[in-house]
């Protein structure tokens, strides 16, 4: 099972739109997904139907020691599971800030559970920050994908992410840690600044950079109020047959482990 | 001076957009404004034409006792100046969540400022999250002005930091902290979703939100790659006039102490 963060510290990027839509599609064409929700705003599980609170989040992992696998949950589609989140994970923090291993926990909790995995892949959906949640999450994963959306905000940050990783990789939790690829979101075609971010991260990133790039769709706004992802709610739109494709190009880079 | 805090910790819905054209619009109608950048981002700084970590941040009062006169430095407008922001206050959570008086420290600082200050207005812009830095902003502000997007994820959220503030006022630190107003953001007159989210926020919160709706505007995403507020970078677009419009009904609720 490989793990993958999806991460961003800036907000309103599409981490969780990407979670959620790349998870099911890749689930779709056969790939056994786990999504894992690190964000107590837990849009990740209302996106994918579930109500916040039900059920019991990564939190009695990290603070409870209870069993990685009595936390995942079927979700409504065939090979996609989640483990859902809740607003209680906000509070882990506070208390993993007082931990000496607040680094290491979430690593040393889903490699242990690696060994007795079912799944291909472990999306986790990070929380917009540059706190103890995101920095658990890359040093627990094998790679990170960032998405990127096209605007001046989106392009300033990713200098920082890359510092975060390479700081959690020098530190010496994960020094195997990185970056799978990057994948443009909400890109305008109406506007100048959406080709002139693409071609600025094109031209810094090259290859690490999905060709798939992902245009601001409606529907994609629409579909998490119905608890569904983009390819059951709208399977024609321009949203679904972008995550359609880079679900495809993401199988291109990976050979399930 | 009255403190405010723009905040959501929902990722990408328009905080720092509004910090900075809030604040320009009151300055260009004779307020005296101080943006203080409290997001490790730099998002307001670098949209004020400011280069994160050229000046000290509010670092310097929090964790090395600078006073915060010191700290405030003039931008390109008349009657608006900032407390510009970097990289290095995100590792002020760490060392603040192991202090007694983390809830409370901001709040001591600036209400000791407050005694001098020479401001109608300061506008604190928020980090996305739940933790410390945005605790400390809701602890010392004397309002909440929430932006929310006109989206389902931001509805969802709406519920938590009115949680959050509950939680803020009911502890103590700040009994008298209220909800300032509700401005909703990036409406897209397109999408059925749009008018669904404003008017169940109208119908639950009622003359809390302002009547003046920010919609999508190219510009408004465009100007912070020019280090200019909207109404300098493009007065006549709708993004322009809906700011102003903002700063008009925001003076129509206060009148500055
Ligand atoms: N390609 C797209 N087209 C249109 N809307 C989109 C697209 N991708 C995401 N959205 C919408 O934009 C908003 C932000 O996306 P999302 O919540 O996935 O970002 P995020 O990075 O997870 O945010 P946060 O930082 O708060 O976790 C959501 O309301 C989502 O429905
Ligand atoms: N009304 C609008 N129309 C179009 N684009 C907008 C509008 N308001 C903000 N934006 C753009 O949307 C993105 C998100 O806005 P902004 O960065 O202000 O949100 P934020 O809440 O401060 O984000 P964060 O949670 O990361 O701090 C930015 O790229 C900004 O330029
Ligand atoms: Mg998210
Ligand atoms: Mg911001």
């Amino acid at each position: 099972m490989r793990i993958i963060a999806i991460a961003n510290q800036k907000g309103g990027v599409g981490k969780t739109t990407t979670s959620v839509n790349l998870g099911a599609c890749l689930a779709a064409q056969g790939s056994r997904v786990i999504v894992l929700d690190l964000d107590p705003q837990a849009n990740t599980t209302s996106a994918l139907d579930f109500i916040p609170g039900e059920h019991p989040s990564i939190y009695d992992s990290l603070i409870e020691d209870a069993d990685v696998a009595t936390l995942i949950q079927p979700t409504k589609y065939e090979n996609l599971s989640i483990i859902p989140c809740d607003l209680q994970l906000a509070g882990c923090e506070i208390e993993l800030a007082r931990a000496e291993d607040h680094l290491i926990r979430l690593r040393g909790i889903l490699h242990a559970y690696r060994a007795v995995a079912e799944a291909d892949y472990m999306l986790i959906d990070c929380p917009p920050s540059l706190g103890i949640l995101m920095t658990s999450a890359l040093a627990a994963a094998d790679e990170l994908l960032i998405p990127l959306q096209c605007e001046y905000f989106g392009l300033m940050g990713l200098s920082e992410i890359v510092k975060v990783l390479e700081m959690v990789a020098t530190s010496g939790a994960n020094p195997d840690v990185e970056i799978e690829g990057i994948v443009m979101t909400m890109a305008d075609s109406r506007t100048n600044l959406t080709q002139q971010v693409i071609e600025e991260v094109q031209r810094v990133f090259k290859s690490t950079v999905y060709n798939t790039i992902i245009p601001r769709s409606i529907a994609l706004g629409e579909s998490p109020s119905h608890g569904r992802a983009i390819i059951d709610y709208k399977p024609s739109s321009a949203g679904a047959k972008a995550y359609q494709a880079l679900a495809g190009e993401f199988l291109e880079r990976h050979s399930p482990v």
